[in-house]
């Protein structure tokens, strides 16, 4: 369980922002 | 019901009760590890003393004695301070968010209004195509315009060399010229006419 | 107020401090009665180096789980973070447990910004085709005015 919260939190601190930058690079290389 | 604490877990990295657990765990090997050591002490002095009547088995109980009153101190002071660290330390206040939660604050979307949004988006990018193309044709025509233009002005300059030629020629007015040159062209052919009928 | 730090650090002294208190000499001689008649002087002894000890590995522990943990660092941040929020009276916001909810959120600043640089190419290009559009009127009137002139001159001519 302790595990799985962790693991959690991980994901919500972290993949924001590795989803975000792949949506930055869409946007960009359609503004391109 | 368990709290997973999970938005200081995001904070910290761990779980705040993972932390305590180790905490606790290691404290309390470290109890153990020392009475052990008290004991096996006592024991090692005691064999100095081989007339006495103590036996191992009396300083077991002993250890024993101590170490179940200092666990259950520990237990209760240990549970004690984990209330406190829990609350006052490894916890994050109710009002407070994480730094990388703060877009949340700022844009607040509801499920619509990312939709109204996108589709915003993609409705800007149909009108941005639409005048691209637009543009493209635009475009396309004037190149066509400067062509045609071209043919259209060449014309009119071949009507001019037209007039050049005539004005070269003396005859300004054409119209008047050619007039002129019809109505000699009847006299001349009523002249021939005339000179014919004479020769007869 | 302290910071997450002194307060955890007083906290763990604290525990130490009631946990050698609760764990007296008296105590300890009482339990083991037997030896401490025959050797009072080295119960002592026994006793004072089992609560340095004690306090030492405790203290080595804990210092371990912080430097671990990167707990000061944290600590400190967390502080900051707490002070930053002091105005803000209402809960925060939490992870609603719908990641897909809660990214969206995280996209917003980006698309609007996406939406703003759409907004403004879209704006030039409806300008320079407003311009352009107006060349090629002109062009077209232009060609209807050459049109004319060569039929008024073909018209002469004929």
């Amino acid at each position: 369980f302790d595990e799985l919260i962790v693991e959690t939190a991980t994901k919500r601190k972290q993949w924001p922002k590795k989803i975000l930058m792949h949506a930055i690079q869409t946007m960009k290389a359609e503004q391109e | 019901s368990v709290n997973p604490m999970a938005y200081e877990a995001q904070f910290f990295g761990f779980t705040p009760q993972t932390c305590m657990l180790r905490i606790y765990t290691a404290f309390q090997d470290y109890l153990f590890e020392m009475m052990l050591v008290v004991e096996r002490v006592i024991l090692k002095k005691l064999d100095g003393f081989p007339g006495c009547k103590i036996s191992p088995c009396q300083i077991r109980k002993s250890t024993e004695k101590f170490l179940l009153f200092m666990k259950d101190h520990f237990d209760k002071l240990f549970s004690k301070m984990e209330e406190v660290l829990l609350q006052l330390v490894l916890n994050i206040p109710e009002n407070v968010i994480l730094p990388e939660d703060k877009v949340h604050e700022q844009y607040p979307y509801t499920k619509e209004q990312f939709q109204a949004l996108q589709e915003e988006i993609q409705q800007l990018q149909q009108q941005y195509r639409a005048e691209a193309s637009a543009g493209q044709a635009l475009q396309a025509e004037l190149e066509e315009q400067k062509a045609v233009r071209a043919e259209l002005e060449k014309i009119l300059q071949w009507f001019d060399g037209l007039d050049n030629i005539c004005r070269e020629h003396g005859t300004s007015n054409f119209k008047e010229s050619f007039a002129f040159l019809t109505q000699n062209c009847k006299k001349l052919q009523a002249v021939l006419k005339d000179v014919e009928k004479k020769s007869k | 107020a302290p910071g997450r730090a002194q307060v955890f650090a007083a906290v763990v002294d604290t525990f130490l401090e009631k946990l050698v208190t609760a764990g007296s000499y008296q105590r300890f001689a009482n339990c083991y009665r037997s030896f401490y008649k025959l050797q009072p002087e080295m119960t002592r002894s026994i006793y004072d180096q089992l609560v340095s000890q004690l306090q030492t590995s405790i203290k080595e522990e804990i210092q371990e789980v912080k430097d671990e943990g990167n707990l000061d660092m944290l600590f400190n941040s967390l502080d900051k973070i707490v002070e930053e929020a002091k105005d803000h009276k209402e809960p925060a916001w939490r992870p609603s447990g719908i990641p897909e909810e809660d990214v969206r959120s995280a996209m917003v600043p980006y698309l609007l910004k996406h939406r703003s640089y759409l907004r403004k190419v879209l704006k030039e290009k409806e300008e320079e085709n407003r311009k352009v559009a107006e060349s090629v009127l002109a062009g077209r009137e232009r060609i209807a005015e050459l049109q004319q002139l060569i039929q008024a001159r073909k018209l002469a001519w004929q």
